[in-house]
């Protein structure tokens, strides 16, 4: 039931 | 040096335990205003992020910045040998290679102490700016908890779709369906039971519910949870210390 995203899709890497 | 006095041990065991079981090593960074630690889970879809203010200790007192990298599961070995109504203090140098936990009870004179090993964790930290959030929720954790709990039985994702005046939790698994709704609720009485909604947009989500199972175990923290969601975004559950936070960013499951 849908594709799990990551957290790297979404914040950058400091 | 540093030198971190918690009036009970049962707080620090308490944090450790809300996020133990999700991430296992952690550097724990600790400056003069307090501690601070971010981690995130091995599928890198659950970050965790610990703040622990100044005013959530009996004493603190921290010369340098230290960074402490701990294994929580060694640790949580050790926060099991206090008694919950000990004071705990964490004790190190300026460049540690352990840590010193230090139990005391005052009323028996009785006074354990311990040392951890600690390692060089090399971990990335991530950015994470001031989000923009469509649905802010603030609810009774236990209340989350129970739904996150039942619901999962059913499936592995767990849909949460929010309007004006509903909130609505939703499973579809293979031996059947389960929902749940709430409504906004105000009590007087008991202002901890309320249930406050701010919407800006109607949020559809979905997240798995295995992430979800580690979240609620932060509940021991606090009896509120505060629930942010975006369309386009992590979610965000936080549960408040009296100084400080826990807060789990969990990314959604997208329908391609």
């Amino acid at each position: 039931k849908g594709r799990q995203t990551t957290l790297n899709e979404f914040f950058p890497r400091e | 040096m540093l030198e971190a006095k918690f009036a009970e041990a049962s707080l620090f065991k308490r944090i450790i335990d809300g996020f133990k079981d999700c991430v296992s090593l952690v550097n724990f960074q600790c400056k003069e205003d307090g501690i601070i630690a971010q981690a995130v889970d091995d599928s890198r879809v659950l970050l965790v992020s610990l703040e622990i203010g100044v005013e959530a200790f009996q004493e603190y007192r921290c010369d340098h910045p230290v960074t402490l990298g701990m294994d929580l599961g060694s640790l949580s070995k050790i926060l099991r040998c206090g008694n919950n109504s000990d004071t705990l203090t964490l004790i190190a140098d300026d460049k540690p290679d352990s840590i010193l936990l230090l139990f005391e009870d005052t009323q028996r004179e009785r006074i354990a102490e311990y040392s951890l090993k600690l390692m060089d964790i090399d971990a990335d930290f991530l950015k994470i700016e001031d989000l923009q959030y469509d649905t802010t929720l603030m609810m009774p954790s236990t209340e989350f908890s129970k739904v996150v709990k039942d619901l999962s039985q059913l499936t592995d994702s767990i849909n949460i779709m929010v309007t004006k005046e509903t909130i609505k939790f939703v499973a579809e698994g293979e031996i059947g369906t389960g929902s749940v709704i709430l409504k906004p609720v105000m009590d007087m009485e008991k202002p901890a039971e309320s249930i406050k909604l701010e919407m800006d947009q109607p949020v559809d989500l979905t997240f798995g519910a295995k992430y979800l199972l580690d979240i609620v175990k932060g509940s021991a923290l606090s009896d509120r949870i505060g629930i942010r969601l975006s369309s386009e975004a992590p979610a965000l559950f936080q549960f408040d210390l009296s100084s400080g936070f826990l807060q789990f960013f969990l990314a959604p499951k997208f329908n391609d």
